[in-house]
């Protein structure tokens, strides 16, 4: 099923302005991509589609990011990453 | 409230370049 967001042609520079290497601060770049990726919360958490694995191909493009990088870092509650209320 | 989460089946698809 393909994604119903366009990730290809969006701004990634919020992620990749605060997220850097060589360390990746777990707090900046954890939450970068939340920032980023909460909006379309609903679509990356439907997994019959390719939306997750889409933005992590451009994320990943655009950032130069080692593959895993967020799976590995970023951790909050045992649900998944807590979005900010609306 | 409703609280939206990204879960960790989304967030493990970072792992995989070419799932299959």
């Amino acid at each position: 099923k393909p994604c119903p967001v366009d990730f290809e042609f969006m701004n990634y520079t919020i992620i990749t302005s605060r997220c850097k290497g060589p360390r990746y601060p777990a707090n900046l770049c954890c939450g970068a991509f939340k920032d980023f990726a909460c909006p379309y919360n609903d679509e990356l958490n439907d997994l019959s589609n390719e939306c997750s694995s889409t933005m992590f191909s451009y994320i990943n493009l655009y950032g130069n990011y080692p593959p895993g990088l967020f799976s590995s870092l970023c951790r909050d509650d045992k649900i998944g990453l807590i979005c900010p209320a609306l | 409230s409703n609280q939206r989460y990204i879960s960790y089946g989304a967030l493990s698809k970072n792992n995989v370049p070419c799932s299959r």
